[in-house]
């Protein structure tokens, strides 16, 4: 264990980069790199290896405070054992669902599961028009009531298939097929580039791929 | 902007709450 011994050290405890490597596109260096982030990130304002909310907005928007509708849904997906934090291991794993190789049908997922607001099982037609509230608003956009109805209308047409007033996965599967650009968002060119975004890691370790 | 044509998605993707890019500036 001449390398095991010495590097898996520094992660939390239960948390073998090792096993995190296997279950996602990373790897073993990759997670080395992602928990420095990981400290970085969680010791803003708390230094105790958990991301609390205002270290995720400090990091988001540069602001402990600043928060959105967005910010909040992707902190609590992040937060799988809604315990208020975000441990390593989740950091991880959330992570991986938006890198490059991730599967495609991770990325579909997960962008519904942000966009069911209330976990539902659908998104629902009050949820998208509270969703595109809230983009205008931090857009600060004056649309009319009328014109953001005719926004949500006509996505609810081209997405809602059957008619029933809710977008249920396999309609949102379709929809994304045929609108790729939707999914841009759940791609992080970065994750690739780890190492070489977080070189002075790979200064100091040993570990092979 | 032009609201009739515009997708609900797509507009709400740009949101700076979706951007996790940011997580890996400095």
């Amino acid at each position: 264990g001449c390398f095991r011994s010495t590097k898996t050290s520094k992660l939390p405890r239960g948390e073998d980069p090792i096993v995190l490597a296997s279950e996602t596109p990373f790897t073993v260096n990759e997670i080395e790199a992602l928990h420095d982030l990981f400290k970085k990130l969680s010791s803003t304002i708390v230094d105790d290896d958990l991301i609390h909310k205002e270290e995720f907005q400090l990091a988001l928007f540069s602001n402990s405070s600043k928060q959105n509708l967005f910010s909040n849904r992707v902190f609590d997906l992040f937060d799988a054992k809604h315990n208020g934090v975000i441990e390593f291991g989740e950091f991880v794993r959330s992570l991986s669902v938006f890198h490059p190789y991730a599967s495609e049908q991770d990325k579909i997922t997960f962008a519904f599961r942000l966009y069911d607001l209330r976990q539902t099982g659908y998104i629902e037609r009050v949820e998208l028009k509270e969703m595109v509230v809230a983009i205008l608003s931090e857009l600060d956009s004056t649309l009319t009531d009328e014109a953001v109805d005719s926004i949500v209308d006509k996505t609810m047409i081209e997405a809602d298939l059957n008619g029933d007033g809710r977008i249920d996965p396999e309609e949102w599967k379709d929809f994304v097929t045929k609108n790729p650009s939707l999914l841009k968002n759940m791609t992080l060119p970065y994750l690739k580039e780890l190492t070489l975004a977080f070189p002075s890691f790979v200064l100091h370790t040993e570990v092979p791929d | 902007m032009a609201p009739v044509t515009m997708n609900a998605f797509e507009l709400i993707s740009t949101s700076q709450g979706l951007n996790l890019s940011s997580l890996f500036e400095k």
